[in-house]
């Protein structure tokens, strides 16, 4: 199982795109 | 469902539900009082929506619903959600379908572009690959197709569609895109369509690939 | 719709749509001659499933679909989908939380402990922040609640529970789980449930939260 795991294609990087698509239209908002 | 749609301006997340309401004829008003940052830090707010994400959507009858891909299904009508099951399927099928080929992909290869984020060139060169799959077998798809399911238009050609804004406005120049033909008959058609017009302007094609701004 | 699955054994993912079956009687059978790395890359099952993903599914009368939502969907009857619009559409909610706000954070957190993925502490410390929040909002939603969605098993928990349980495998320990005692209660129920249970196997919560395997 751990085997096919490692090939599973998972966005490891989604918090860092969302914390900084949040910054961006936050400061944009205010 | 008609109700409050809260977001910020110019979120491709919120287009989906808004598109789909003017398709469905459902009255869904954006509150013009909502300050991104700020209301969805409120205790109010996180009261209805306790990860204090947006888009979120409060129903007339007081249901709340975030993940946008709900709250265009909820605001939609019974072609845009599939009339039979298999259709259903096929539409959850390309929801996810953008969430998981494109928006990632979409996400690293944009943003720097937009100064959201920064430049990795890795990082983009992969993105860029992993558009052409997907690109390829949405073109591959549409071959014989107008619409991505059944015969009309449906939350899957919306949900996609939405997702593919970023990256057909800033990156797909015409010679990168130029392999995919049926894609982009296909995305040009909707854009073009007035209840998408009506959400999200007069849409102008890349000319040429933004690069990383500094 | 009845047919067959392709997947690798003891996939998540692959989990959904069996044990959806399991509650709506749709007959799915995995295909044994299945080759995770083989089968998938070849020209015919390419044909049917460009993105060589798994799990994928072919109806008996020819319908290929891809992306686990909605293979579960497909195989679902209309208790596990919502019975209205509205309940589907927080179906479509939770399936949703399970993708974006639990399964990046859960697999960044496991896979290391499996020795699938260098350990990275500050990458783990934030994905144990993010399941917090996810557990959080599951707990206070299931306060009052059985089930997620409406007053007997849909989608929703099937695909929130499939998501979960690498976490409550191998991480999630008695002291960690704590506050969010609702969710376990939810949890354990489903885990224990004949039809799951034909799927999974008998499940053992975590004792003691694994560490990174090198």
């Amino acid at each position: 199982m751990a085997l096919e795991l490692a090939q599973e294609n998972i966005w490891f990087d989604k918090w860092r795109v969302d914390d900084a698509e949040r910054e961006f239209y936050e400061n944009k908002s205010m | 469902a008609s109700g409050t749609l809260y977001t910020y301006p110019e979120n491709f997340r919120a287009f989906k539900a808004l598109i789909a309401a003017q398709y469905s004829g459902a009255k869904v008003t954006v509150d013009s009082s909502f300050v991104f940052g700020e209301t969805n830090k409120s205790d109010a707010f996180l009261k209805k929506f306790p990860l204090g994400k947006v888009p979120a959507f409060e129903s007339t009858d007081g249901k709340c619903i975030f993940e946008s891909n709900a709250i265009a299904w909820a605001v939609a009508n019974e072609q845009l959600r599939g009339k039979s099951p298999m259709d259903q399927a096929q539409v959850v099928s390309w929801m996810n379908f953008a969430d998981n080929e494109i928006l990632p992909a979409s996400c690293t290869w944009v943003f720097p572009c937009l100064g959201i984020m920064q430049f990795n060139k890795g990082n983009t060169e992969r993105a860029k690959e992993d558009i052409k799959k997907a690109l390829a077998a949405l073109n591959s798809h549409l071959l014989s197709r107008t619409y991505l399911v059944g015969e009309r238009i449906s939350l899957a050609d919306i949900t996609v569609c939405c997702t593919l804004l970023h990256l057909y406005q800033y990156v797909l120049e015409p010679s990168f895109r130029k392999p995919y033909q049926n894609a982009n008959r296909w995305f040009t058609t909707l854009v073009n369509q007035p209840q998408v017009k009506s959400v999200i302007g007069e849409f102008k094609l890349c000319e040429k690939m933004a690069q990383f701004d500094n």
